[in-house]
């Protein structure tokens, strides 16, 4: 449905970032494009996103592709019972959740396993699954099943109160031995997973709040690039968006 | 010429307990391949899968999760972790033209590991939670078979587990960036191994000079959700040691029934 080019000049050996759009007149436009819904409040619809580069004299390069949902999940604590609450595309969702430690503890992952289990937990008619901070950072595979059936994902990273701090006795107080290790994780595990549509919320650990340096870099790191921090009007209207 | 993009690993793996194994990792990726035997250490493996799960499949070790096999089976607190430090072995082709470069990706890995290729070595790194790409380029053969060991050593502290039990152990495994639930918790027993291993895929990826680095996208919703925006970043590294013009192409599709696209 859309197609854009943009020429780029990358120096020899070198590593650039580059944003699409690079000016107004650039601009990815949907009209009402369909909307990602989590199971129960509609369909997930999905399209594909591709991402190549050709060189000028060689020919194509390299191609990245993912399947993209256009949603818009917002949360707030609410201050009467101190619980999240959730609005997906405006509306306000009931959360139906289940707590979920890995397909298998010996990590006999496969796709065939991810769908039955995601997929049972859609037929359940579950909206969300929380990814417990004492097992894994779930793989890709198991994202696109929760895109696909519509399952939001509550994703922590590798903290809990009963081994990092709040236990009896008392043990690693400050988290990990590595914090850099730590963050270095969580960078690339975000990397490896933002673009999926199901993913709702990160999490910095169990039933524990991280470190204070991790927390922070945690926060600082996740939180909405300057890019999108407009301020909307009653209409939902971006003050200072694109035009 | 290759074509681009990636190419799973995915059978023909071999593994090996490293405490069995004579060779070092040079000699095993040129002089000295490995193959399965009576009196071979070696072994079908479990990639992506652990080394426990390598010795369920060959039934070296019963099945954890029945009755109380798990108890038969020796705790890495007492058996020490190079008794379940192994080597994983394969090979692969490649056949790549003048500009093209070829990354040895491992997506993630528990603990460290120590990768040698056609006799050369690399190291991974720590953290079970992090995608390694290696640059072979220049170190696999242009046209053949290539020979891939990999020596995986457990988390650092993978501790021991108290008479009680109780959740995560000793929380030893809690100094490590890695899963805490393998010490044991209330809905699980320990993971002898502590789920040591190639845990995620590995594959070889085909690039020309340049290359497609973790692209971000994000939507922004205008006029109830009528105007509606996508923003995408890349990173894109030039391999190459002159300055490339690129073409850089985005493209949105949707998939309509019966395999049909919308263009």
């Amino acid at each position: 449905e859309h197609l854009q080019t943009q020429r780029v000049s990358i120096p020899a050996e070198s590593r650039v970032q580059y944003t699409f759009p690079q000016s107004a007149n650039w601009q990815l436009f949907f009209y009402k494009p369909n909307l990602w819904w989590p199971n129960g409040m509609g369909k997930q619809s999905l399209y594909n996103v591709v991402i190549t580069v050709d060189v000028k004299g060689y020919g194509e390069s390299d191609s990245w592709g993912h399947l993209f949902g256009f949603r818009k999940i917002e949360s707030h604590i609410d201050s009467a019972t101190g619980g999240r609450l959730f609005k997906i595309n405006g509306e306000p969702i009931f959360i139906r959740g289940g707590n979920w430690i890995l397909s298998d503890g010996l990590l006999r992952l496969s796709k065939k396993r991810y769908s039955a289990d995601i997929k049972f937990h859609a037929d359940m008619n579950f909206n969300m699954i929380r990814c417990w901070g004492g097992g894994l950072a779930e793989r890709p595979e198991f994202y696109y099943y929760c895109d696909l059936y519509g399952l939001l994902v509550w994703q922590e990273f590798w903290i809990t109160g009963d081994v990092d701090g709040r236990g009896d006795p008392v043990s690693n107080p400050d988290g990990p031995l590595d914090h850099d290790l730590f963050m270095l994780c969580a960078r690339d595990t975000v990397k490896l997973l933002r673009n999926h549509p199901s993913l709702a919320l990160w999490v910095g650990g169990n039933e524990q709040i991280p470190p204070e340096d991790i927390n922070t870099a945690l926060k600082n790191d996740l939180k909405l690039h300057p890019l999108f921090q407009n301020v909307l009007n009653e209409n939902g209207d971006s003050a200072t968006g694109f035009s | 010429m290759a074509g681009i993009g990636k190419t799973k690993l995915v059978s023909g793996w071999l593994a090996a307990r490293s405490t069995e194994v004579n060779l070092t990792g040079t000699q095993l990726t040129t002089t000295n391949p490995p193959s399965k035997g009576p009196r071979s250490p070696w072994i079908d493996a479990e990639v992506p899968g652990t080394v426990l799960g390598t010795l369920v499949k060959n039934k070296v070790v019963p099945d954890p999760f029945y009755g109380l096999e798990n108890e038969t089976i020796i705790d890495i607190a007492h058996s020490g972790r190079e008794y379940y430090t192994f080597w994983f072995f394969t090979t692969f082709q490649s056949e790549l033209s003048g500009s093209q470069h070829l990354d040895l990706n491992f997506r993630a890995v528990n603990y460290s590991a120590e990768v040698y290729i056609n006799g050369h070595k690399k190291v991974l790194p720590k953290g079970m939670f992090r995608r390694h790409s290696l640059d072979v380029t220049d170190i696999v053969h242009p046209e053949g078979q290539n020979l891939l060991a990999v020596l995986v050593h457990p988390p650092d502290h993978p501790g021991s587990i108290p008479s009680q039990g109780g959740q995560g152990g000793d929380h030893e495994i809690g100094k490590d960036v890695a899963t805490q639930y393998v010490e044991g918790w209330d809905w699980i027993a320990p993971i002898r191994d502590r789920n040591t291993g190639i845990w995620d895929e590995v594959s070889i990826y085909v690039t020309g000079p340049v290359k497609i680095i973790d692209p971000h996208l994000v939507s922004t919703f205008f006029d109830n959700y009528k105007r509606v925006y996508l923003h995408a970043t890349t990173e894109l590294i030039n391999r190459s040691a002159w300055v490339v013009d690129c073409s850089l192409n985005i493209q949105v599709t949707t998939e309509l029934e019966g395999n049909m696209c919308l263009v």
